[in-house]
């Protein structure tokens, strides 16, 4: 098992593998968080949120949180795609932890009105509006739910979701 | 609503088999 740092740093085009992401723990995650309000390393968000999404640790659902809320102004591809994978590593650390808070967080993200009210302010070259990103948004949380396995997180999606 | 339909599949599924075995 290669040290955190050097894990994080490969190119993963798949993903990252969730059987090496697991050799990792609790003890590693401060590294991650280090590294991830580190702006330099913005290539390296995307694996450092899919790895502490597959530790699932409930501690790290607020930094995970900030992460995704966090921002001003247009943004790289590398840090939407970083954030994209925040919501997935909420649904992960939910799959985890039946009583995390992600589960909250997630199903509020369901409505694209929470986002308006989050009042994020950043935003992509991809989407013409803040209405696209939201519905971007939206979805990316539906996918976080989906993953967790959590039957609160399917009861919440046939709520929120269903026509 | 078939997104949703495949969603709450997915969702099945991992809760009764794990993340890991659904992943791989």
């Amino acid at each position: 098992t290669p040290p955190i740092t050097t894990f994080v740093q490969q190119l993963f085009p798949h993903g990252v593998p969730q059987a090496q992401a697991s050799n990792y723990s609790s003890a590693d995650t401060a590294v991650l968080l280090t590294l991830l309000a580190d702006s330099k390393q913005q290539d390296l968000h995307a694996n450092i949120l899919e790895t502490l999404g597959y530790i699932g640790d409930e501690t790290t659902v607020a930094p995970i949180v900030a992460y995704i809320q966090g921002g001003r102004g247009v943004i790289s591809a590398a840090q939407f795609r970083a954030k994209s994978s925040g919501l997935l590593a909420l649904g992960y650390i939910l799959n985890r932890n039946p009583n995390s808070s992600a589960l909250l967080y997630l199903t509020d993200s369901l409505d694209h009105q929470t986002w308006q009210a989050r009042d994020i302010a950043w935003t992509t070259a991809f989407f013409p509006d803040l209405i696209s990103r939201d519905v971007q948004l939206v979805r990316q949380a539906a996918v976080g739910m989906t993953l967790s396995g959590s039957p609160q997180a399917a009861a919440a999606l046939k709520r929120k979701l269903s026509p | 609503n078939s997104m949703l339909d495949e969603m709450l599949k997915a969702n099945q599924t991992i809760n009764a088999h794990g993340l890991d075995n659904y992943q791989s």
